[in-house]
């Protein structure tokens, strides 16, 4: 379970402060699969940061199964994220130099498995998202929806509890975009994970189960 | 005018070749207002490459108001995007050292206007995208969608010719989404300059006066 007691963040520029998020209260079950809907810069990359364990409240507390996040030191959010979360960024945050193999197998490194179980497993995510034919490619190229989909299979390799999504379909098709959907909702049903999708698709909000409203960085309802 | 002559783009990989583009023949007039769609991987970004002069083909030709882009050097092709096309990148390439005003001005850098026209210029384009408050930010600073809107304030700043626009909505609101549609639907009909928008998006297809094709490197019909 994830527990967001009236968290707060704020960044400080000059004589000006920008507040992110403001006083947020939210509770999200296991395997719960939901939609954060929102204007550009109302704070939900923001949040999903905060919940992945990727950077901290500046005021309010987090608690994720019992953890307590923003106490936590750097090596234990460190293990959270390795353990348990899995991050699909806005931006994607490829590895330049590595291959798209390579890329999607970074998390494994530090299971317990050869590399050549490593190397299956990447590439048995890299065909669910349709990029089979890309293995040896480098990020730089690749097409913008092909690096989407690198980021994504990375994200979901390592089997996480927690599946972060932050608008994983930016720069995909419809026709791509309902796949990768269709892939978060049966690893939802089927594996039991948190699904959290950051969204601007009202097609994709409408198919999770709940939508949570943010505004210039507080929740609404 | 643009014309595109059995335009094709191959990229070499060890013994594979991906053939990006295959034979593309493509008319654009001056002032039009158009949509490129089709799937992740298709070939949209390559073609927005290749008409703004930032790669060549690798065989066929382009011409564009009588010059032959494909035939032209280096510094001919430099002038030719400083001086006709504002291009806003599907990943945004901000300098990540520059403020969003400092970005933004970069284009003019090159014309005769004093630092104060550059920087009011620049304030003024910001204020279009809804970006007024976010002036002394650095791009790590800003959310992804308006580190997209910076793109595209950048892009618009010279007054360009042609305006190529690749996903310029993929990390935007719906509501944010439509003023940018908005605003480029009146820099072409009142500064008649020619829009190109690549889109996964059918409503802002839906918008331009014109919808082509793209599948697997080549234009349908
Ligand atoms: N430098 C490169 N080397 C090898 N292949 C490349 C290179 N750049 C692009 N490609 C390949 O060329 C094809 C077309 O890429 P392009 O970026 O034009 O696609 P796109 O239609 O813009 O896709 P998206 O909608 O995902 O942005 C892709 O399959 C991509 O893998
Ligand atoms: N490091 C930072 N310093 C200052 N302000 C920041 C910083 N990071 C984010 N912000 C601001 O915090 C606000 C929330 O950003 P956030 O990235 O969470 O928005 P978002 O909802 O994800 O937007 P988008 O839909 O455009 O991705 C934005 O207004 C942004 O300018
Ligand atoms: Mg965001
Ligand atoms: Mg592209």
């Amino acid at each position: 379970m994830i527990e967001l007691i009236n968290v707060c963040k704020e960044y400080k520029m000059g004589e000006d402060t920008v507040h992110a998020l403001r006083g947020v209260n939210l509770v999200v079950n296991d395997g719960e699969f939901m939609a954060v809907v929102g204007s550009s810069g109302s704070g939900k990359s923001t949040l999903m940061h905060i919940i992945g364990g990727l950077d901290r409240p500046t005021d309010g507390r987090i608690v994720v199964d019992e953890d307590d996040l923003g106490a936590a030191s750097d090596m234990k959010l460190s293990k959270y994220r390795r353990e348990k979360v899995g991050f699909v960024f806005q931006s994607f945050n490829l590895q330049p130099s590595l291959t798209v193999l390579e890329n999607v197998a970074l998390p494994l490194v530090f299971t317990r498995e050869h590399r050549s179980e490593r190397k299956r497993r990447a590439e048995e995510v890299l065909e669910l998202v349709g990029l089979g034919d890309r293995l040896k490619h480098r990020p730089s190229e690749l097409s913008g929806g092909q690096r989407q989909r690198v980021s994504i299979a990375r994200a979901l390799i390592n089997n996480p509890k927690i599946i972060l999504a932050d608008e994983p379909t930016g720069n995909l098709d419809s026709k791509t975009s309902e796949k990768i959907v269709d892939l978060l909702k049966e690893i939802n049903s089927i594996r039991k994970a948190t699904v959290i999708i950051v969204t601007h698709d009202d097609k994709i909000a409408s198919q999770t189960k709940r939508i949570i409203h943010i505004s210039d960085g507080g929740l609404l309802n």
